[in-house]
């Protein structure tokens, strides 16, 4: 594997964006580019990476490799990540390390890092990405990311529900309530605030608030969120990246017992 | 009172 960004910031926030949430990880490298999908150890949030080739300078997969990585370890090589390094990320025939080489010319500056890699054995879930859902919503990451860090000071429990008057996130916590309706909108002026919602029948779920709190530390990737709701099923959160991929989180309900 | 479900309820092991 030889594969260079030219912003070497790009892989810190992929890497970042979900570090927290996960402990290790194997990133699948073939040729389309470099694939990973890793659950938390409640088994309750699922995080999916795609890195496509279009996100790179420049990608090479001679053979498809399996690069197992702890994230804590990855994140503390990517804090040397700026906008004016490219990073290029390099990984033998035989993987045992992984090799990332952070350049700037214009300051005639390069490092190299080397990572050794683990052998990961993790269950992998069998996830249809087509999954139908009965309500999609795209909106701001911005709003989503405020809305989830005011509610859940609340309670450890969080609610989503839709319907043809918007979409309603609330909480009810011991001492206190709250709720937050927004309703589709069009910004002329900033496609980013948008929110539209598309939906076949009305949904309403609750979900732990500290997996929520984890899932918005990767609004730094896009200023868009989608949200995939299904009566009874798990929700995706996802990410996508501007030039293609993007990181999504399958995250389990709650349910009343 | 609210029980997690996990996803290994919906989807299937590999």
């Amino acid at each position: 594997l030889e594969a260079k960004f030219d912003d070497s910031t790009i892989f810190k926030k992929i890497i970042d964006s979900f570090k927290d949430s996960v402990t290790q990880i194997n990133f699948v490298c073939s040729e389309s580019g470099i694939e990973a999908q890793a659950i938390d150890d409640s088994r309750v949030l699922l995080v999916t990476v795609s890195i496509p080739p279009s996100c790179f300078e420049s990608y090479r997969c001679d053979r498809p490799t399996t690069i197992g990585v702890y994230l804590a370890s990855l994140a503390k090589l990517l804090k040397s990540a700026n906008t004016n390094s490219s990073l290029t990320l390099y990984v033998a025939d035989k993987p045992d390390e992984l090799l990332l080489l952070f350049e700037e010319p214009k300051n005639q500056k390069s490092m190299e890092y080397k990572l050794k890699l683990v052998d990961i054995t993790a269950d992998m879930l069998e996830v249809d990405s087509d999954m139908k859902s009965d309500v999609t919503v795209e909106m701001s990451s911005v709003e989503f990311t405020k809305t989830v860090r005011d509610l859940t000071q609340l309670s450890d429990s969080f609610t989503v529900s839709v319907t043809k008057d918007g979409i309603v996130f609330s909480v009810q916590g011991d001492t206190a309530q709250g709720k937050v309706l927004l309703q589709p909108r069009e910004d002329l002026a900033d496609e980013s605030n948008n929110l539209s919602i598309s939906m076949s029948k009305t949904i309403d779920l609750s979900f732990a608030s500290k997996y929520l709190l984890d899932i918005i530390k990767a609004a730094s990737i896009s200023n868009k969120i989608f949200l995939k709701f299904s009566d009874d099923t798990p929700a995706l959160f996802e990410f996508k990246m501007e030039k293609g991929g993007g990181v999504g989180f399958y995250l389990a309900p709650k349910y009343d017992d | 009172k609210s029980k997690q479900r996990k996803l290994t309820d919906f989807f299937p092991v590999d």
